[in-house]
């Protein structure tokens, strides 16, 4: 099973 | 005083067309360096990275920075009102709450303006690393957009496999399985159809086609996409947009649960 992940995951606020 | 001028607006027009299946609204920050913009889609799985430099414009001005916050499906309405030859201006005083498009014939014989509302929007800038990815394909855009439209019938994901002899498109569901292999061409004619890899590892990741098929809109902007890709980090689609700058497009990939 595969689970969408959101790009703010991987990328913080600057 | 911000003033920018393009001298076809059919370049504005392909760049609204890019976004706006993606971004309902989103923030134009305009620097004398030109325009920016970055905006995540409202699921917050992919974003938008847009740079038009201000040498690319035919006249650019911007005395001071300014965040303009747009309706995108406003916006469109108004570039609908010109054609793609005309001239296209957009103008805004300093602290304004309304930005003006205006549209002149080739002929100069017609002139029309029409103003906008702006918007103050929540600005979620997020910051984007320098990363060295794993494989680096440059392929026709065209072709990736057919790519991406044929597989959507397969499945909701697309599987990319990227390795030295070439790169690999799969989907599959209810009706079968469909692959899609391109080599890295030997020769070609023409620079913009040629299909390049250089990769440092081999990757294979999976992705939503919705987004994928959603980041095609870019097409008309430019001959070659670049897709850049490393295990386990959003995928990076870009294309270049001759003379005047790119749109980026971040994806997050789908990952075992």
């Amino acid at each position: 099973n595969l689970e969408q992940k959101k790009i703010s995951m991987y990328y913080k606020n600057k | 005083m911000f003033e920018a001028r393009l001298n076809a607006a059919t370049t504005l027009k392909k760049v609204l067309d890019a976004i706006k299946d993606l971004l309902n609204e989103a923030t134009f920050d305009c620097s004398d360096a030109g325009i920016q913009l970055q905006a995540m889609d409202n699921s917050h799985v992919s974003l938008v990275s847009l740079t038009l430099r201000s040498d690319g414009f035919d006249k650019f001005r911007c005395d001071r920075n300014l965040s303009m916050g747009m309706n995108l499906g406003s916006m469109s309405k108004i570039l609908k009102c010109a054609n793609n030859e005309d001239t296209v201006t957009m103008k805004a005083q300093d602290n304004a709450d309304t930005v003006t498009f205006m549209f002149e014939s080739q002929n100069h014989e017609k002139v029309s303006d029409y103003e906008m509302k702006l918007m103050n929007l929540d600005q979620e800038h997020l910051g984007i690393p320098e990363t060295d990815y794993s494989c680096v394909v440059r392929m026709p855009a065209m072709e990736f957009a057919r790519i991406c439209r044929d597989l959507s019938q397969f499945g909701e994901s697309v599987i990319i496999c990227c390795t030295k002899e070439g790169v690999k498109f799969s989907a599959s569901g209810d009706v079968g399985s469909a692959n899609i292999k391109l080599a890295q061409t030997s020769s070609v004619d023409k620079e913009e159809e040629a299909v390049t890899i250089e990769m440092q590892e081999p990757v294979s990741l999976t992705f939503a086609c919705r987004y994928l098929n959603a980041f095609t809109k870019a097409t008309p902007l430019s001959n070659q996409v670049q897709l850049s890709m490393s295990a386990d980090v959003p995928l990076v689609v870009e294309y270049r947009i001759p003379d005047l700058g790119h749109i980026r497009y971040y994806l997050a990939p789908k990952i075992e649960e």
